[in-house]
C-alpha cells in the first residue's frame, strides 16, 4: 500500500481497537511489528487470511460500511466511556 | 460471541425515537417505528426481555433513545457522512446515555431494498450493543461489525445462533411459561411496511437494472469521485470506493447545460489546470464549471486539432483523461491517441508534436477503450465493456495486464457463477476469456 493507505489503515486499526491509541504525552510511534500483529488480528476477526499486510482484501474491508464501535473493547475503553458519561 | 459484561438489571425496557431520517428515500415515521419494534422483537423473541415504546411525553425518559444524527453529535463517536460508519449504541448502565442508539443521518436508510442501507439490519445490530453485546467474529452473526446487507423479511427474521447464545448468556432463555404483559408490543406489532417504491413508477427503468452489465460510455474521475455514464444516467462512486446508490441519477438533473435528450456521452475528464470538467458528445464539447456548463459552449471538436494519420478530422472522441504520471491530457479516438500540454486556454488548441500515435502503445490495454481515468495511486484505468485494465503509474509497456470486472469491483455486483470453459478456444462466441483474447 501507498503511504496514505498505510496511515489510513493505522488510523482504522486504532479506531476499532486493534492498536492502542497514540499517546499524546509521549508521541510514541506504533512499531512495525505491532502494526503487523494488529492487522493479523483484524484479519482473523474478519475471517480473512491473516497475512499481516494491507492486501487488497483487507483494504476492501477497511472501506466497508460498519458500526462505529470498536471490535476489541479493552478496559481502557470502558473507563473512557465511564469518564465521558460522568462529564 | 462476545459480551461486554454490562447488562440491564431489569427486563422491561422502554424505547423512544427522538427524530427521523432526513435523507431520501425518507422512510415515513410510522415505518421507522415499525422497523424499530421488529428489531427489538428479534431480541425479545429469545429472551424474557420486554420492550415498550414510550409515549411522546415520556420519550426523554426512555431507556433506549433512538436518534438520527450527523457528524459531531457530542458523544465522542462522530459520524462521517455517507458510507464509513453507519451507527453506534451505548452499552447498558446507569448513565443517561446508556442504551442510546444513534444512526448516521447522512446514510440513505431503507429496508428490503438494495438502494440504500437496510435500517432493520443495522437496528438489530445496534440494539445488540444497547443490550450488552460486543462485536462478534462469528459468521453468521448480526453482531459482525461490518454491514452485511438486508436480512430479509423483518416479520420472520430470527437471530443467528451465535447471537441467540450471546443474548441468552446475559438475560437467560425465554421462559415458555412466561405470560406476555398486556402491553407486550410483540402482540400488537403493526404489519411490516412494504418496501419503498420509486416515486415515478410510470415505466420500468431499464438502466436501473443494468448497472451490472457494464457498457459505460464514459468514466471520469471528478474531484476524487468516479462517475460512470451510460445512456441518460450516471452512477457515482465515492473516494472510499462506495457506490453512492445502486440506482443511477439522470445526467440532465445533475449536469446542467447539456442539450435536452442527451443520451450518450462519449468521454469526460476534469482539466488539471482549472478543475473545469470537459464533456465530449459527438462532434462537440462542453466545458463545465462544477455542475453548470460555461457559457459559450458547446464548441466544435475541431478546436482540438485532432487529425488522424490518414489526414481526416476526428468526428468523435472515445476516451479522455489526465495521466497523473506526467499531468498531460490524452484524447483517444479510433485506435489513435493525442497528447496535450494544457494551459488555461480556451478555443483552439494543438496536440503535442508527434501525435497521434497508435493506441496499441498502451500495451495490455484495449486500443479502443470506452474511457480512461487516473485513480488510486496514479495508475491509469482503462474501461471497456464490463472490464477494466490497470496500467501502473508511469508504465506503458507492461506485460500481463490482467483485466478485472467493472461490475464486481466498481458496481458492487455479485461475482458471476463460473461457467465451463470451452475446450476449443477457437470457438468464437463461446469464449469466456478477456477482450483481447488472452
Amino acid at each position: 500500500p501507498m503511504p496514505d493507505q498505510y496511515s489510513r489503515g493505522v488510523d482504522w486499526l486504532s479506531r476499532y481497537g486493534y492498536l492502542p491509541p497514540p499517546d499524546p504525552r509521549t508521541g510514541k510511534l506504533q512499531t512495525k511489528e505491532g502494526i503487523e500483529r494488529a492487522i493479523k488480528e483484524m484479519q482473523r476477526f474478519a475471517g480473512l487470511k491473516d497475512t499481516g499486510k494491507l492486501d487488497s482484501d483487507t483494504l476492501k474491508l477497511l472501506n466497508t460500511p460498519r458500526c462505529s464501535l470498536p471490535d476489541i473493547i479493552g478496559s481502557e475503553d470502558m473507563l473512557k466511556k465511564r469518564r465521558r458519561k460522568r462529564r | 460471541y462476545a459480551t461486554t459484561g454490562l447488562r440491564w438489571k431489569k427486563s422491561d425496557l422502554t424505547w423512544s425515537i427522538q427524530n427521523y431520517p432526513s435523507l431520501p428515500p425518507l422512510l415515513q415515521p410510522n415505518n421507522v417505528r415499525t422497523i424499530m419494534a421488529y428489531a427489538f422483537k428479534a431480541w425479545s423473541d429469545v429472551t424474557n426481555l420486554k420492550f415498550h415504546a414510550t409515549s411522546s411525553s415520556e420519550q426523554d425518559r426512555a431507556d433506549i433513545k433512538i436518534s438520527f444524527a450527523r457528524s459531531l453529535h457530542d458523544d465522542g463517536y462522530p459520524f462521517d457522512g455517507k458510507g464509513g460508519t453507519l451507527a453506534h449504541a451505548f452499552f447498558p448502565g446507569e448513565a443517561d446515555i446508556a442504551g442510546d442508539t444513534h444512526f448516521d443521518d447522512e446514510e440513505s436508510w431503507t429496508y428490503l431494498d438494495d438502494s440504500g442501507t437496510d435500517l432493520f439490519a443495522v437496528a438489530v445490530h445496534e440494539f445488540g450493543h444497547a443490550l450488552g453485546l460486543s462485536h462478534s467474529s462469528s459468521h453468521p452473526s448480526i453482531m459482525r461489525p461490518y454491514y452485511q446487507g438486508p436480512v430479509g423479511d423483518i416479520a420472520s427474521y430470527t437471530l443467528p445462533e451465535d447471537d441467540r447464545y450471546a443474548i441468552q448468556s446475559l438475560y437467560g432463555r425465554k421462559s415458555s411459561l412466561s405470560t406476555p404483559s398486556p402491553n407486550h408490543p410483540t402482540t400488537h406489532l403493526p404489519k411490516p411496511p412494504s418496501p419503498p417504491r420509486p416515486k415515478v413508477p410510470s415505466q420500468p427503468d431499464p438502466s436501473a437494472q443494468n448497472r451490472c452489465e457494464g457498457g459505460f460510455e464514459a468514466v471520469a474521475n471528478i474531484r476524487g469521485e468516479v462517475f460512470f455514464f451510460k445512456g441518460q444516467y450516471f452512477w457515482r462512486i465515492q473516494r472510499t470506493g462506495s457506490l453512492v446508490s445502486f440506482h443511477p441519477a439522470l445526467i440532465k438533473n445533475f449536469w446542467i447545460g447539456l442539450p435536452p435528450g442527451t443520451n450518450k456521452i462519449d468521454a469526460v475528464y476534469e482539466r488539471k489546470t482549472d478543475s473545469r470538467i470537459i464533456f465530449f458528445i459527438g462532434s462537440q464539447y462542453w466545458v463545465f464549471k462544477d455542475t453548470v456548463a460555461v457559457s459559450g459552449y458547446p464548441r466544435p471538436l475541431s478546436d482540438w486539432g485532432l487529425i488522424s494519420h490518414d489526414g481526416s478530422e476526428v468526428k468523435r472522441v472515445d476516451a479522455a483523461f489526465v495521466w497523473a504520471h506526467n499531468g498531460k491530457t490524452y484524447i483517444f479516438s479510433g485506435g489513435e491517441f493525442w497528447r496535450f500540454s494544457e494551459g488555461l486556454e480556451s478555443g483552439r488548441r494543438r496536440p503535442d508534436a508527434g501525435y497521434p500515435r497508435n493506441s496499441s502503445l498502451w500495451k495490455g490495454a484495449p486500443s479502443n477503450p470506452d474511457d480512461i481515468i487516473t485513480w488510486s495511486d496514479g495508475d491509469a484505468y482503462f474501461f471497456k465493456d464490463n472490464s477494466y485494465w490497470i496500467l501502473k503509474s508511469g508504465g506503458l509497456d507492461q506485460d500481463n495486464v490482467i483485466h478485472k470486472s467493472t461490475a464486481v469491483d466498481w458496481m458492487m455486483c455479485p461475482k458471476p457463477t463460473p461457467t465451463t470453459r470451452p475446450t476449443n478456444p477457437r470457438h468464437r462466441g463461446e469464449c469466456n476469456c478477456g477482450l483481447n483474447g488472452a
